[in-house]
Formats: structure tokens, C-alpha cells, sequence
């Protein structure tokens, strides 16, 4: 049975910039 | 592209979380990509709020219009409409959570603008 990683699951969108 | 949703949204998918723990895609909870994300070197939750959902001219598919993090970078994804994303406190939600139903068997709501949904961004690297 396959295990798929828990980030696979959300949307990786822009990164944001660390102030 | 593929007109199929990748397999890992299918109900019943076995999904592992930071911890090692696995869990069935249908049961994630909020608390869950949170504490993953906590413990992930490189990887942190966002808040992306949904601002607009426009029709595609692609079929079958929608243009959605996210305002990320804290900064409120406005980021624009096509995805088709039965795509889920994962809305805080809710869960699993779709433009078309019948299809999305229909396709995956994994129950979802609708989303709507004003949804806040997770996503990832990197942790700021030095």
C-alpha cells in the first residue's frame, strides 16, 4: 500500500519573505 | 497536464505525518499539518485566503486567487474543480465537492471566497 508524505496533501505558494 | 487529481486524494489514501504516524487522508485534521509543519526543518503552514475563483478556459477547470501570509502576496493557481484544498477548522473543500465526491469518495464542503485554506511556504533560510 502506498504512503504518500502529509505535504504532498497542501499547495506550496509563494514563499514568503522573512522580515 | 493530467486530468486526473493525483492518487493521494483518493479516500482511504494512507498518508504519513512529520511524526511517523499515518493516518487516512479523510481523517486529517487542522492540528495535523500544523504539528507536522512545526517539526519540519524546511517547511511551515501559511493562511491562504481564498479571494476570488474565476471560470478557466480550460475545461472543467477554475482560476483561484489566493492572498498569502502576512505579507498577502497575491498568488493564482488553475486547478480543475474538483481539486481540494484543506480550509482551517473545516477540511477538505472544492468548487465542486459533489465531483469531487464523485471522483475521490472523499467528502468535501464548498469553497467559498473568505475560506482560509493551508498551504506551505519555506522556512526563511539563512
Amino acid at each position: 500500500v502506498p504512503v504518500f508524505p502529509w505535504h504532498s496533501l497542501v499547495p506550496f505558494l509563494a514563499p514568503t519573505q522573512s522580515d | 497536464p493530467s486530468s486526473a487529481l493525483p492518487p493521494y486524494f483518493m479516500k482511504g489514501s494512507i498518508i504519513q505525518l512529520a511524526d511517523g504516524e499515518l493516518k487516512r487522508v479523510e481523517d486529517l485534521r487542522t492540528e495535523d499539518f500544523l504539528q507536522s509543519a512545526e517539526v519540519s526543518t524546511e517547511l511551515k503552514i501559511d493562511s491562504s485566503t481564498v479571494e476570488r475563483i474565476d471560470s478557466s478556459r480550460t475545461p472543467d477547470a477554475v482560476i483561484i486567487q489566493f492572498s498569502v501570509g502576512e505579507h498577502k502576496a497575491q498568488v493564482c493557481v488553475e486547478v480543475l474543480v474538483e481539486y481540494p484544498f484543506f480550509v482551517f477548522g473545516q477540511g477538505w473543500s472544492s468548487c465542486c465537492p459533489d465531483r469531487t465526491t464523485q471522483l475521490l469518495a472523499l467528502s468535501c464542503a464548498k469553497l467559498s471566497v473568505g475560506d482560509v485554506c493551508i498551504s506551505l511556504t519555506l522556512k526563511s533560510l539563512r
